[in-house]
Formats: C-alpha cells, sequence, structure tokens
C-alpha cells in the first residue's frame, strides 16, 4: 500500500543515530523464530558449523548459491560450484543438512521432506545477508562469535538514545568495555558503514552517509547469529 | 580466489557501475559478445544479482535466418594496478592479543592487484537496437526451456567486456601465526594479482593460477524483455525491467517483512 511504502521509506538506514534500527529489531527476532524453537542440540550443531563457514567467505558465497538455487526450485549439484575443496564440499554438506537439505550420491541438493521449510528459508535469510557484507566483515563476525559479542551488539540500537548515545555502564554493553573487543567491534561496524566511537563513560553509534543496506544487512546477521546461540529468547 | 580478485578490481574502477565481475575462470570460454547470460532475481533487496552464463549467443535462439552481426568497437579501458590494504589486521590482533582466543583462527585478506592494461570489447548498442528491430525469439528453441521454467530468472546479453592483455597470475597466500605462546593461531589468507612478464612464479603461495591472455575479468549486460509472440526489446534503462511476458509468483516464504514493509521485500520477482 501507499503507506506502508512511505513507512518503508521512514526505516531504510540513512545518516543518523543508530537508534533508527530499533524499530525493526522485533521484526528481525519474529524472523529468526524458527532458529530459536530448534532443539538444543540441532541448534548447537547449525550454529558450530556456521561459525566454521564464517571463517571462509567464498564458502559463504556458495553456500548463498546453493540455497537460493533449492528456493528457486532448482537442484543444484554441489561439485557443479566453482573453485571447491573437497574439504569446503563436506563443510557445506553438513550445513546444508541442518537447514532441511539432502545431499544426494550424485551431489544434487534436494531438500527433505521431513524438515520444515521455514527452517530453509530462514537459513537462506541469514547466509544471503552474510553473503553481501563486505570482504573481512564475515571474518570479524566470526571473531565477535568468538569473543561472546553478538547480543550486546543486537542490544545496542536498543538502548541508543536519539543522540546515538549509550552509557558503558549499562550492564548489558559491560562486555564493550574491553578495549581489545571495542576495537574489532567499531572495525566490523565501520565495514557496514556505522561510526562507533567510545567517549569515556559512553559510546556514540551514528549511521554514516550514504549507508546502501550495509547496517540492515550487519543486523540481519547479528540477529541470526544470536538465534542460532540460543540468546534471543 | 579470481572471484576476489575481479571484485576487488570492480570495487577500484567501477563502484556502482554496471559492469559484472567474472566470477570463475570456467566462464571465460563461453563469455563472447551476444552470449546469452541468465540473470537470477534477488529474494531480497540487498542482494546482488547472480549471472549464470549460457553456451549459447542470441543468434542461437532468433528464428531461422535472422542473425544478428554487430559491430565490435574495442578500445583501452584502464591500466590496474591495486593496493587493498588489509584495513582490520592490526586492529585484531591487538584484540585477539589480549583476549587469548584458542579459536582455530579467522580469515582476512589482502590483495594486491595488477591486471597490467585492460581492453574494452563492446558492441555498438545503436546499430544492434536497429538490427534487432525485425528479429524475433523462438520461444521454442530447446535452450529457453528451462530459463522459463524458473519465473524469477531473466534473459540478459552481453554488451560488453574487459579482457586481460597480458598474462596475469592470481595467487593466494595463507599464513598463519602462532602467538601468546601457541594459544592463538591466527591465520591470514591474502589474493594478490601480478601481472606475468616472464611466466615464473617466484612467490611463496598455496595457490596459483595463471590466467592468459584474453581473459574477460568484467563484462556488461541489457536485459531483455520478450513478449508471448517471440518479438523482444533491450531493456536500455535501469527502470525497465527484463523478463518473459507471463504471470507472476514470490518466494518469500513465512518471512514477514512487519514495519520493514518494502524495505526487506522491495523487488517481488515477476
Amino acid at each position: 500500500s501507499v503507506d506502508g511504502k512511505s513507512e518503508a521509506v521512514k526505516l531504510t538506514p540513512v545518516e543518523g543515530p543508530l537508534s533508527a534500527l530499533k524499530h525493526g529489531m522485533l521484526v528481525l527476532e519474529r524472523n529468526f523464530r524458527p532458529f530459536v524453537e530448534l532443539s538444543g542440540h540441532h541448534r548447537a550443531a547449525l550454529c558450530e558449523i556456521l561459525w566454521e563457514v564464517l571463517l571462509d567467505d567464498e564458502l559463504v558465497v556458495a553456500l548463498d548459491t546453493v540455497l537460493s538455487d533449492v528456493l528457486a526450485g532448482g537442484r543444484p549439484r554441489l561439485w557443479a560450484l566453482p573453485g571447491l575443496s573437497p574439504g569446503q564440499q563436506q563443510q557445506l554438506a553438513a550445513f546444508l543438512g541442518l537447514a532441511g537439505l539432502h545431499v544426494q550420491e550424485d551431489s544434487r541438493v534436494r531438500r527433505d521432506a521431513r524438515a520444515p521449510r521455514e527452517l530453509l528459508s530462514t537459513a537462506h535469510f541469514l547466509v544471503s545477508a552474510l553473503a553481501e557484507m563486505p570482504d573481512d566483515t564475515v571474518a570479524l563476525m566470526g571473531v565477535c562469535c568468538q569473543l561472546h559479542l553478538i547480543p550486546t551488539l543486537c542490544h545496542l540500537p536498543q538502548v541508543t538514545s536519539a543522540d546515538g548515545v549509550s552509557e558503558l555502564g549499562d550492564p548489558s554493553l559491560a562486555p564493550l568495555s574491553d578495549a581489545g573487543s571495542f576495537e574489532v567491534v567499531q572495525k566490523l561496524f565501520a565495514l557496514s558503514h556505522i561510526s562507533l566511537e567510545r567517549r569515556e563513560a559512553h559510546v556514540e553509534a551514528v549511521i554514516m552517509k550514504r549507508p546502501q543496506y550495509l547496517p540492515l544487512v550487519l543486523y540481519i546477521t547479528l540477529h541470526g547469529l544470536c538465534a542460532l546461540e540460543g540468546k534471543a529468547e | 580466489m579470481f572471484a576476489k580478485a575481479t571484485r576487488n578490481f570492480l570495487r577500484d574502477t567501477d563502484p556502482g557501475g554496471d559492469l559484472i565481475p567474472v566470477s570463475s575462470l570456467n566462464d571465460s570460454d563461453t563469455l563472447q559478445l551476444l552470449s546469452l547470460v541468465v540473470k537470477k532475481k534477488k529474494f531480497w533487496c540487498w542482494q546482488r544479482p547472480k549471472y549464470q552464463f549460457l553456451s549459447v549467443t542470441i543468434n542461437d535462439i532468433l528464428t531461422k535466418d535472422q542473425f544478428l552481426n554487430p559491430v565490435v568497437v574495442e578500445s583501452d579501458f584502464v591500466k590496474y594496478e591495486g593496493k587493498f590494504e588489509d584495513v582490520v589486521k592490526g586492529t585484531v590482533e591487538t584484540a585477539l592479543g589480549r583476549l587469548t582466543l584458542n579459536a582455530g583462527g579467522l580469515g582476512l585478506v589482502e590483495s594486491q592487484s595488477s591486471f597490467g592494461t585492460l581492453r574494452k570489447q563492446e558492441v555498438d548498442l545503436q546499430q544492434l537496437i536497429r538490427e534487432a528491430a525485425e528479429r524475433t525469439i523462438n520461444l521454442q528453441s530447446p535452450v529457453l526451456h528451462q530459463v522459463l521454467e524458473h519465473k524469477n530468472e531473466v534473459l540478459c546479453v552481453v554488451t560488453q567486456k574487459i579482457v586481460t592483455t597480458q598474462k596475469c597470475v592470481i595467487s593466494e597466500h595463507v599464513q598463519i601465526e602462532e602467538k601468546c605462546g601457541g594459544a592463538l593461531g591466527l591465520k591470514t589468507k591474502r589474493v594478490e594479482v601480478s601481472v606475468s612478464e616472464d611466466g615464473n612464479v617466484t612467490r611463496d603461495s598455496n595457490v596459483v593460477l595463471e590466467i592468459p591472455t584474453d581473459t574477460p575479468i568484467a563484462f556488461r549486460v541489457l536485459e531483455l524483455y520478450v513478449k508471448e509472440d517471440g518479438q523482444f526489446e533491450f531493456c536500455l534503462l535501469h527502470e525497465k525491467q527484463g523478463g518473459f511476458e507471463r504471470g507472476s509468483t514470490d518466494g518469500r516464504d513465512h518471512l514477514d517483512a512487519g514495519i520493514f514493509g518494502e524495505f526487506i521485500f522491495p523487488f517481488v520477482p515477476d
């Protein structure tokens, strides 16, 4: 509708405080609900393989290609993907298996009829965002996972004021007090066109000029990883 | 590795432009002017479209005896030498050093590229459009069957390509640095492109690709809008979308756009 379109225009990331994104956070949490509803074992396995995938940006792109093909009704072949080593193909197959797909002996990928369709499209939602992140961002995201920073970063827009300021005294932001962690996050945000500065007792988070979709893509991946880590409830 | 090198090249020379990086060396043979390419429409607004080469040209799908003979214009494109500093490396080392992770490492990329002198080959569009005006596409062509099956695919024609004029070497360097008494393994991965003067590779590399002269590294396409009777037109403006004249569908599943509305789902496959 016309109203819907104007609302969408208002929410497109534009230069300004990070708090502008907070209205969309509930939508993202809802979209990743299928991850949260997985059994603990299933979710942990998916999370573990995703951490491995995050260290290899070529694998992220390959995964996006396969999932897009399947959702478009195709039955892609893993060995038709250019430049993937056998090890990478194994990692790919492991992820696909956990996302509700089955890799046949001829390497064709098909849907597992027992797996919920929502799980597959949610996995694609996350992977498609990861695949669009700038070079190095995915690896930095992996570091943030290892530093257990993801829930903090998801929460940041919620506690950011209209001026872009959030107090480091807020217990939910405690991990950002560490200088090393902060530097990693600062670089991750900079690559996603968000400026993050620390000023004594607070941090200032501002979306830069012409951010395109990068802040949104960053927050989709953060919420996806948060849901997989089981921290979204 | 090749995909990363070509993507970096375009990020430097044509940011936000119409050129598309070639993602696989295997596509080099099939990437000729007037080749047909399938563009897969994106599911979500933040995605870049994906392209798949068909090993035929538009002449192979035209109704009998209607071949197009385009005029090809060739010119210098650019002499390209780029260095992409690894802007995150130092920061991460500092952070990891302090936090002493035991993780298996992380992949960071530093690229240093030189494809040397590049040439641009392009079809004379005015002449092509004039010549194509009376032509029709044979929709019964076997080549088109699979494209027509998928409703989110658009047929495109290659109208421009950027090719190398020298042999180049693309190499990948993977380095693992032990830090903090071996507690931390930091893996860095670099992709470099260099002009091969004498064919020798002197670098200590894990993977090396040598790409020959005349290898396309980027291309440009025009989308086709094909009517039910086989008549077609080139989509010259960004607002004009290609495709086949038929019904609609979309594949969003359960995902909720909510208050993002068309912010998340602005591009519905036709």
